[in-house]
């Protein structure tokens, strides 16, 4: 059974990259079968897995030209995880989407297609709730919430929640939140408790165990167009998105 | 003469909404009149600036509606601060807007009327290139673009300058990047040397000689609807964003 993943939080900042890119390669690693799906304009992910955004065909190619995705897979340093890659052209599709037909399910009939072949598709959303992220939403089974604990972060996290259940109602009810990760996580700060204990309150038993703490090498490793298990593996920024990967693994 | 001044970049979590309630709160503070816009369905300015983001009327009345920016302000904690707030229900304009009449310059007429009233405006804009922040660029006569000290952040740099010429070219041929301003610094990571380095080259001349080094008060303060200068008037974080106020003053 292959399951899709969403990364998702309108919140801008808060590690949906890091998140998406570290645990589709930890998980990879492990010996699963991963897609990575980057349907963010900005195109992070791309450069974050080590391929090059100005490469075509890609996202928009799927989405906007009905390509199909195993024509636009690309194969990245990490065995076992194949990736799309985002463009800049795909800031143009949210427009252009809008009076397509049936234009939030685009995604969903792309993925669809290339199930039979991957354990794992995680795809990263966008900082935002417009039609890239609501295809990703409708395209997926589960939705991982990375939540930085700082304030503004957590303002967003009942709007997202909204935006589940409008899903759900509407275009896919089969989408679960399969966890909350909590991000750049500092035990020393008063503000991080704050905002953790809010976090597990709001989501009681959805929170994933384990905690990424700040982790410079996790802010380094992108520079080098590499996930963090293939940049610097014994880093705690690499031990974290294994037991993340792990904990993932095993709520199936 | 009133100075219009979005503060703008499509990358997440840069520091967009602390510059913009940080910036309007100093400059206020040392005596000017100024009106702070928070066109952000997120709503995090709102908050940081302790106004509800339930109140109606807001920026979405403003824009969609077409009431004029003097029935939404509001005063603040902050002496010769006005605010707009912003609510949930921005999320839908950027879709109802797509087929609206010049749907570019809501903002701008609105602005162009309270002009008369202040010496700054601050905009506040979301993370993306969609028609929320296509109108806070319209809206301005100036841009200031928060750049966080890592790689994924660098990369957006070029996307919105692009953004910027083709607005100056289509929508405001007048709108000038009045400084780009270096966000939670870290003087003893090399990867914010390297960052900083490649802004400068970039932005020759047009990056402030401010850094705002990462300050928790600057986190914290939102929790306590305060801005920096009010909730810890000595913090490095307030000093910083004091400094910036007077390079921007003085840049006129
Ligand atoms: N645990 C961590 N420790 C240190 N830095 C981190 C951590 N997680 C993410 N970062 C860094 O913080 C910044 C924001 O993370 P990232 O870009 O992954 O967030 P995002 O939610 O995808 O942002 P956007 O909303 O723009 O898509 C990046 O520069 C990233 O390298
Ligand atoms: N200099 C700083 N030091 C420490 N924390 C900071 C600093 N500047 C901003 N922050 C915190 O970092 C987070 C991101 O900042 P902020 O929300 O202002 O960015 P943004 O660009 O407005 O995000 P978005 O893209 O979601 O609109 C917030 O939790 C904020 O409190
Ligand atoms: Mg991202
Ligand atoms: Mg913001």
């Amino acid at each position: 059974v292959c399951r899709v993943i969403a990364v998702a939080n309108q919140k801008g900042g808060v590690g949906k990259t890091t998140t998406a890119v570290s645990l589709a390669s930890a998980v990879a690693e492990s010996g699963h079968k991963v897609l990575l799906l980057d349907i963010d304009p900005q195109a992070n992910a791309t450069s974050g897995i080590g391929l090059d955004h100005r490469s075509a065909p890609g996202i928009y190619e799927v989405l906007v030209d009905g390509l199909s995705l195993t024509h636009a897979v690309m194969s990245t340093v990490q065995e076992g995880l194949l990736a799309v890659p985002s463009s800049i052209d795909l800031a143009g599709a949210e427009i252009e989407l809008v009076t397509a037909m049936s234009r939030e399910t685009k995604l969903k009939m792309a993925v669809n297609e290339v199930r039979p072949f991957f354990d794992y598709v995680f795809i990263d959303c966008p900082p935002s709730l417009g039609l890239l992220t609501l295809n990703g939403l409708t395209a997926s089974d589960e939705l991982v919430i990375p939540v930085q604990c700082e304030f503004y972060a957590l303002e967003g996290v009942s709007k997202l929640r909204e935006t589940v259940d409008l899903v759900k109602t509407n275009l896919n009810p089969g989408l679960e939140i399969s966890g909350v990760l909590l991000t750049m996580y500092d035990g020393r700060a008063k503000l991080t408790e704050q905002v953790a204990n809010e976090v597990r309150k709001s989501f009681a038993g959805n929170v994933f165990e384990t905690v990424v703490n700040r982790n410079v090498r996790l802010a380094e490793a992108p520079s080098h167009g590499l996930p963090i298990n293939k940049y610097q593996p014994k880093s705690s920024g690499a031990l974290a998105y294994r037991a993340v990967a792990k904990e993932l693994i095993g709520r199936a």
